[in-house]
């Protein structure tokens, strides 16, 4: 039926920011991230949910030599909000299945998070587009949760 | 210094079902496709947050076409998963900004979400990949959307 995962990557020393309780309003994720883009922070993926009560959670990756100086301009920018707080986490990895019509299938999607529970594996996040599914998990899991993954698609594990 | 935005996408009829208070652990998420899939529903984008307390917030987006049959199907998953909530929300359209290196950089996420709140459409959801920066607004805004942020760009609005 057309799903195919063409391959796997793994990016490696993730850290994550979660910002929560987030004005829910226009012009708030631009004044967050123009603060970042300001301080130089190099942003990996963005990902943003809400709860319907006029708050937002957004959260988003970077790398951990981008932590170091990130507690100040995260202050900074909460202060300009007037609101929210954010939680700093190190240790990640990014595993990602790329391919055509890759997140287009739900089965795609319970297939490699399968393989990811029976290699005892948590997913911490999830972000995904047209053609790739994205987990970020323990940086400690990441050679385990690659190797479950390649076998539950069949790919050849290319070192 | 390397950042383009090569295009935008504009896809309408959108729904987004959010599921709060899942069960942070592995296997869950598996759970939620595995039942998404055997029901056959056509899941766009997947997103996850945690916010560190032991439960997960897993949004996703639907087309439209598939939300009438989707109540069930979401009560189901929750009662075998033991707990958490699920809201349904029709009437979005997602607007992609697609480049080579786009999302690599605050800036450029900074730049697209100001265009937006000038011109006064809020992002309910967020979730980007290395080369695209996908925002979930308003079925309503997505014209306004789309022009505002081909300004921005200095991209030509093809129709
Ligand atoms: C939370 C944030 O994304 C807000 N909704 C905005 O449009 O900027
Ligand atoms: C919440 C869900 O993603 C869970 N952490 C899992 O690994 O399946």
């Amino acid at each position: 039926e057309g799903i195919a995962v063409a391959g796997l990557a793994l990016k490696t020393k993730l850290g994550r920011v979660t910002l929560t309780k987030i004005p829910d309003a226009p012009g708030v994720a631009a004044r967050i991230f123009a603060g970042l883009a300001e301080a130089g922070v190099v942003v990996d993926d963005i990902i943003q949910t809400v709860v319907g009560d006029g708050v937002a959670t957004v959260a988003f990756t970077v790398e951990h030599s981008d932590l170091a100086a990130i507690k100040p301009v995260l202050e900074a920018i909460l202060h300009n909000l007037g609101g929210g707080h954010a939680t700093i986490d190190v240790g990640f990895s990014k595993v990602s299945a790329v391919g055509v019509g890759v997140r287009s299938h739900a089965g795609v999607a319970a297939a490699m998070f399968k393989a990811l529970a029976e290699a005892g594996v948590n997913i911490a996040n999830i972000t995904t587009s047209e053609i790739k599914i994205g987990v970020l998990i323990d940086q400690a899991d990441g050679e385990k949760a690659m190797q479950a993954v390649h076998r539950a698609f069949g790919l050849d594990r290319a070192v």
